[in-house]
């Protein structure tokens, strides 16, 4: 079981690395408390942003802390890939530059699998391949619209 | 595989029957401020049995059935959501995962032990070869090549008095809550996944204790 | 005791009624759980965003939660000025319509008060008297730069 | 009244000392992430003691000195913050409410308690013709018609093995937190004020407790 542990761990540090570099523009990686027994401890996230030298998570900022998170959730797609990720405004503390690179990184991930991903962000909405409008006008229920990106609308 | 439609028949916002058409790849919802788009997120959450009320900003299931119905004083509401996975690839992706040497299990006769399965995930999957010695509901989920899509279906049921029953089907047989969840745990889909990230959770990564976060990496090795 | 609070929860509770009404485009207003004995319960807010019908607060969206959220403190506000009100990107949920709202009535509550606003949304900054530009290089420290609305800028 | 400037020596990513100018009104501050906008916030939170340091994330007070000036290996570091209060307007506002008929007080003669004053926030406000009757360092805070900014200091020293002091200072003066609470109610400035909404809190309000809620009207009134 530890074995099997140790392997996880690789891989999913290895991918967290390289996608934190490309997210954050900086170094970060994961650590266990316990090295020799993994199990006896946690897992910390060390996280550089830009550079930065090492901080508490939590004295990050509310971007910095979101690419963070999203660097793990991507690291973890890569080792085992669920067929389908939904987001539901994971954008909202991050600058326009940043939902840019995030918005490319998900472009790159949904080769391999299917992201919906809720978003008010027009870098987000301009990458996708398509968008699903949702709208509720006054006294009425909830109605669907899908519009492609080729500017051809289609109700449902 | 992906998710090609999510249909909400008085769900929440939504009256009426709606359908959500979706395609693999990268797709966005987006819309006004209380328009439904976190609802459609909470469907899929509902329907496939991947939280509890709370977890879909519902103090009890009964909240999630649409006002409208509820205040119109019939004896009972009800409120559906289905789910229709695409599955077209990811047989292909299970058969030869199953076959050391790339070839379809169903065209070959051996027994799973005989191609070493190991993979406690394909351990379920029937085939046509193997259809005596598996339960019925289990035939019919998975079939090598014979099924291009797979449904799942969520029914809540509400009397007047407040009082409520959930059902799950798959493809349109009942089912329990387990069943199901073995079955999307085939296809890598678990409760506590991190593959669905709600409004406002993004950064729960960072404030979680280490020891949690450690077992994300335990429940996938 | 009692009657002080009364009087302060009636003043609040108007106000609240008007703000919504102006940024949630619907009807709002406070509610004491006891109202025989307002210390033996709680405080209500119930909200009706575009006239919907009433639901638990919790299952609100997160824009109409921040819209009703603001409208208390605007509500306060106008019954007990604080000399300054500072806020770290609370547009973060809103879509673009009501970040507008929300940036005329911090123009008009901003005649009464000091508004130090920190936000990343367009509507909001070109709403604002100007703009005090935040920003940290690589490796360096924190720079900040004052940005009038008239377009000129003037470091610091 | 208004801040009309932020100093910031050491503090959080601020290396150096850092003005920030403020005007009455309506100020954005923006830029990227990561970039320092909320440590202004923490800053004015840190100098007049509204908030403890998770308040500010940081684990305790030392983790608020910028890093370079802790790695430096010096014996011991500080940080300092101070706020300029601008209080023409506030003068002459409160020198009209303790009056009945309008006049300044200190043009008036009368005592507090003959003019009627019953304002607790009121009761330690010197002015002119009371210097005798307060204390020093009172008769230094919103002296009738002589004072127009008002400057609130923090200073925080850490010693090479991390312990730590923390001194106020009102106009120069040291001073304690309490007097430093003491003159801010004065001026509508509470620590559980909710004049301050930190990044990610702007829902708080929704999901309070309705009793802590209905107290936020208590404090009030
Ligand atoms: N049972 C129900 N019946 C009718 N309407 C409901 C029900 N439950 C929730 N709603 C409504 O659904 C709306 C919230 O929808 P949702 O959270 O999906 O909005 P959203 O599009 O995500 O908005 P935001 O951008 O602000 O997050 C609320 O206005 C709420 O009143
Ligand atoms: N003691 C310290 N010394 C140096 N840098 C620090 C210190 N404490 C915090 N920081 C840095 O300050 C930065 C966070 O600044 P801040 O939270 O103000 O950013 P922000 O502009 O609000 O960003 P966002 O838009 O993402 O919220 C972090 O990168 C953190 O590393
Ligand atoms: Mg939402
Ligand atoms: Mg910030």
């Amino acid at each position: 079981r530890q074995k099997a542990f140790r392997e996880a761990f690789d891989v999913v540090n290895q991918n967290f690395q390289s996608i934190f570099a490309e997210l954050s523009d900086g170094d970060g990686y994961l650590q266990l408390e316990d090295s020799q027994d993994p199990f006896n401890g946690g897992l910390n996230l060390v996280a550089h942003p830009k550079g930065k030298p090492v901080r508490r998570l939590a004295s990050m900022s509310g971007g910095e802390k979101s690419l963070t998170a999203l660097s793990f959730i991507f690291a973890l797609q890569r080792y085992r890939p669920s067929p389908f990720y939904a987001f539901d405004e994971v954008d909202m503390f991050l600058d326009g530059a940043n939902v840019e690179r995030l918005a490319k990184m998900i472009r790159q991930q949904s080769q391999q699998a299917q992201f919906i991903v809720v978003s008010l962000r027009r870098p987000m909405i301009e990458s996708a391949e398509r968008t699903i409008g949702v709208t509720q006008a006054r006294g009425a229920y909830t109605q669907v619209i899908g519009i492609k990106l080729t500017g051809h609308t289609a109700s449902l | 595989m992906y998710i090609k439609r999510v249909e909400l028949t008085h769900f929440k916002s939504f009256g009426g029957t709606t359908q959500v058409p979706l395609m693999g790849g990268f797709t966005v919802i987006s819309g006004p401020n209380g328009s439904g788009k976190s609802n459609i997120l909470d469907a899929l959450l509902f329907c496939l049995g991947l939280a509890g009320s709370k977890g879909m900003r519902a103090e009890r299931l009964p909240d999630l059935v649409n006002q409208n119905q509820t205040s119109r004083g019939r004896a009972t509401v009800e409120a559906s959501v289905s789910v229709t996975f695409d599955l077209s690839d990811e047989l292909e992706q299970l058969a030869l995962d199953s076959s050391p040497n790339g070839v379809p299990p169903h065209e070959s006769g051996f027994t799973d032990e005989q191609r070493g399965l190991t993979d406690e995930r394909l351990e379920n999957q029937s085939s046509a070869t193997h259809r005596n010695e598996i339960t019925p509901s289990h035939s019919k989920q998975f079939d090598g090549g014979l099924m291009k899509e797979w449904i799942v279906t969520r029914k809540l049921r509400v009397t007047q008095q407040g009082s409520y029953t959930s059902t799950y089907f798959m493809n349109g047989e009942s089912c329990t809550l387990t069943d199901l969840h073995q079955q999307l745990e085939r296809l890598r889909i678990y409760p506590e996944g991190y593959n669905v990230v709600l409004q406002g959770d993004v950064t729960g990564i960072i404030s979680m204790h280490p020891r949690e976060r450690r077992q994300i990496i335990d429940e996938l090795a």
